[in-house]
C-alpha cells in the first residue's frame, strides 16, 4: 500500500460521498446521470464477487462492502427518492453502446477463461467508460452544477492517483496488471477535457457553463 | 499469478 493508492481510495470514496451528500441535501438529483450510477453499481457488484472467495484485508473487505453500499444507495435515490427530480429526458446515453462491446471485450481480452475473472475483467473495462452518460448529459445541458464538478474532479483524481500507484508498484514491486492500466488510462484521459474546465472556470469561482 | 495480486485494488 503507497501514498498514491491510499490517496486514489479516499479520493473514489469523497467523490461517492459528495455525490449522496448533494443529493441529500438538496432533495434533487437534477443534473446527475442516473445511468452513468447505474453502471458504478454494476462496476463495484461483478468486480467484488470475490468478497465471497477471497480474503485479502480487513481495509479492502471495508472498502468493498462502503463502495457496494454507497453505489446502491445513491442508485436508490435517483430512482425511487427522488424520482421526480431526476432529468430523465437529458440522461440519454444509449447503454448497450457500452454494454454491448464492453461484454465481448472481457470475453476476448482477460486473464483467465473463468467466470470471476471475466466478470472481473467486464468491471474493469465497464468502469473506464461508465462515466460517459454523465458527460454526455453534462455536454448536452451545457452546465453542471459546482457540487456535481467537485464530484467529477475527486473520481477524475482517483484515477490519476491510481495510475502514479501502478507506476510505483512497477517500480518497487514490479508489478503491473495490463488490463488494469490500459483501461485505466484510457478512464483517465475521458476527464482531460473536463480538469480542464475545472481548473479554468470552477476553481476561479465561475460556474461550469458550456459555450 | 502476477494479476491476482491485482484484485487487492479496489
Amino acid at each position: 500500500m503507497n501514498i498514491f493508492r491510499i490517496l486514489g481510495d479516499v479520493s473514489h470514496l469523497l467523490a461517492i460521498i459528495i455525490l449522496l451528500v448533494k443529493i441529500h441535501r438538496s432533495k434533487s438529483c437534477a443534473g446527475i446521470s442516473g445511468k452513468s450510477q447505474i453502471l458504478f453499481a454494476l462496476v463495484f457488484t461483478t468486480r467484488y464477487l470475490d468478497l465471497f472467495t477471497t480474503f485479502i484485508s480487513l481495509y479492502n473487505t471495508v472498502m468493498k462492502v462502503i463502495f457496494l453500499i454507497c453505489a446502491y444507495i445513491t442508485v436508490y435515490m435517483i430512482y425511487v427518492k427522488f424520482r421526480k427530480t431526476f432529468d430523465s429526458e437529458n440522461d440519454s446515453f444509449r447503454l448497450e453502446f457500452l454494454l454491448v462491446p464492453v461484454t465481448g471485450l472481457s470475453f476476448l481480452e482477460n486473464h483467465s477463461f473463468t467466470p470471476l475473472e471475466i466478470l472481473w475483467t467486464f468491471s474493469i473495462y465497464l468502469e473506464s467508460v461508465a462515466i460517459l452518460p454523465q458527460l454526455f448529459m453534462i455536454s448536452k445541458t451545457g452546465e453542471a452544477e459546482t457540487i456535481t464538478t467537485h464530484y467529477l474532479f475527486f473520481l477524475g483524481l482517483y484515477r490519476a492517483l491510481y495510475i502514479a500507484n501502478w507506476v510505483w508498484r512497477y517500480h518497487t514491486e514490479k508489478f503491473y496488471d495490463q488490463i488494469a492500466v490500459v483501461s485505466g488510462v484510457v478512464q483517465t484521459i475521458f476527464y482531460c477535457d473536463f480538469f480542464y474546465l475545472y481548473v479554468t472556470k470552477v476553481l476561479k469561482g465561475k460556474k461550469l457553463s458550456l459555450p | 499469478g502476477l494479476h491476482a495480486a491485482g484484485k487487492d485494488e479496489l
